[in-house]
């Protein structure tokens, strides 16, 4: 089974559309192995980006030296599948009860 | 028989198994129909919704994108409302006594139980792709309507993959096939999570589809009618002008096709989740979604063509 340990959510606000165009160049990055959850098109809506802990860093230094703006949306991705999955499991037991 | 936990993420065995109880409990207005196969083997259901022959259809699918959980669990929520509202809530019932609705709870059934299994972030269908060692093909991107333009990969491994010719995926062709089959349908709203958008043709090309300014007021109506319950926000556009140019997506084919009434509904994000939505929140989006999807096919109803 896949985990995502480490893995964070990043969402970015662009604030114009030469940052969206260089969100959307950092999409054709394939072996940053990027999973963008909600799409670069226009600066007034963010940008979610799920990034693999083993890319996190050179992820944050590109945002950080092209100034920017980002949060942390998920810390940690597989804690929060494993609190889903723990939640599911418990739903599943309910029903069985 | 009234148990089933709506507010719950469930195992793909257990929404067919509740898709048949629908159909078992409301026997005289439900149907399941099996429409195809996954490319695993897996049955693709559609709920019908009928009440007499030779009805106008509406379709209604959810989850072509697997790991929107929270999408087959509104349709779910959704099919149980029209079901259980017929005869009680007059809008209900005088949809359904001049229209026929499809519901497709599972568009994507193998993506599904391998986001249970194996990959919770699976979004592709999960077939062989040959000469390549990754699997699947976006089913939102393999569609006949500017098949292979921009927005979609090439790339096997890309999570936007358009697969090698449109409706190349038994999942898509399963579904068009019935579109193209039934002949009289006039309304095609795919639900997907999340971005609390919706959308109306085009995606493939960035020009207005004809019936744009309808479209645009039927649009904001329904997302006014859903904000009314939680103020949930929506942003009403073409895919193009909203999100990005994409192609081979299915209410692009849809509104080629003939069917004026196209749109995708892009579910409620609180911001903090994405595609992990607690199940805190699937009965507050089910039913605000639940809102705007009436005022659609409340449209539908009263505006033939």
């Amino acid at each position: 089974e896949r985990t995502f340990i480490g893995d964070q959510v990043l969402r970015i606000k662009a604030k114009s559309y030469d940052e969206i165009n260089q969100l959307q160049a950092l999409e054709t990055l394939a072996h940053l192995q990027l999973d963008f959850w909600a799409e670069p098109h226009n600066p007034d809506i963010p940008v979610d980006i799920r990034v693999p802990f083993e890319n996190l860093q050179s992820v944050k230094v590109y945002l950080e030296s092209n100034n920017f703006e980002y949060s942390i949306m998920i810390e940690d991705l597989q804690k929060v599948i494993d609190e889903e999955k723990q939640e599911m499991e418990m739903n599943a037991r309910k029903e069985r009860n | 028989s009234g148990t089933f936990n709506y507010g719950a993420y469930h195992s793909l065995d257990t929404l067919y198994n509740t898709i048949s109880s629908i159909a078992q409990d409301y026997s005289s207005l439900v149907t399941r129909q099996q429409i195809g196969t996954s490319y695993e083997g897996r049955p693709i259901y559609v709920l019908k919704f009928s009440t007499g022959t030779n009805r106008p259809g509406i379709w209604v699918d959810a989850g072509i994108h697997a790991r929107e959980w929270v999408t087959q669990a509104t349709a779910l929520w959704t099919a149980h409302k029209l079901a259980s509202d017929y005869g009680k809530d007059a809008s209900v019932t005088s949809l359904l006594n001049s229209h026929d609705v499809f519901l497709l709870v599972v568009t994507n059934p193998d993506g599904y139980v391998y986001s249970h299994s194996a990959d919770r972030m699976w979004r592709k269908t999960r077939s062989v792709n040959s000469g390549s060692r990754c699997y699947g093909v976006d089913p939102n991107r393999n569609w006949d309507a500017g098949f292979g333009g921009p927005g979609a990969s090439s790339d096997p491994c890309s999570d936007t993959y358009r697969g090698p010719r449109a409706e190349s995926e038994v999942e898509v062709k399963a579904v068009a096939d019935f579109i193209r089959a039934h002949g009289r349908i006039k309304g095609f709203i795919s639900i997907h999570s999340y971005s609390q958008y919706l959308l109306i043709p085009y995606g493939y090309k960035c020009t207005n589809p004809a019936d744009y300014t309808e479209l645009m007021n039927v649009g904001r109506a329904a997302t006014s009618s859903l904000s009314s319950l939680y103020g949930t926000k929506y942003t009403v556009g073409t895919i193009c002008t909203t999100i990005y140019q994409s192609s081979g997506g299915s209410i692009d084919w849809t509104y080629d096709l003939g069917i004026k009434y196209s749109f995708a509904f892009e579910l409620r994000d609180t911001g903090r989740y994405g595609f992990l939505l607690p199940t805190t929140q699937i009965l507050p989006t089910a039913q605000e979604t639940w809102l705007g999807l009436k005022k659609i096919v409340e449209h539908i109803r009263d505006n033939p063509y």
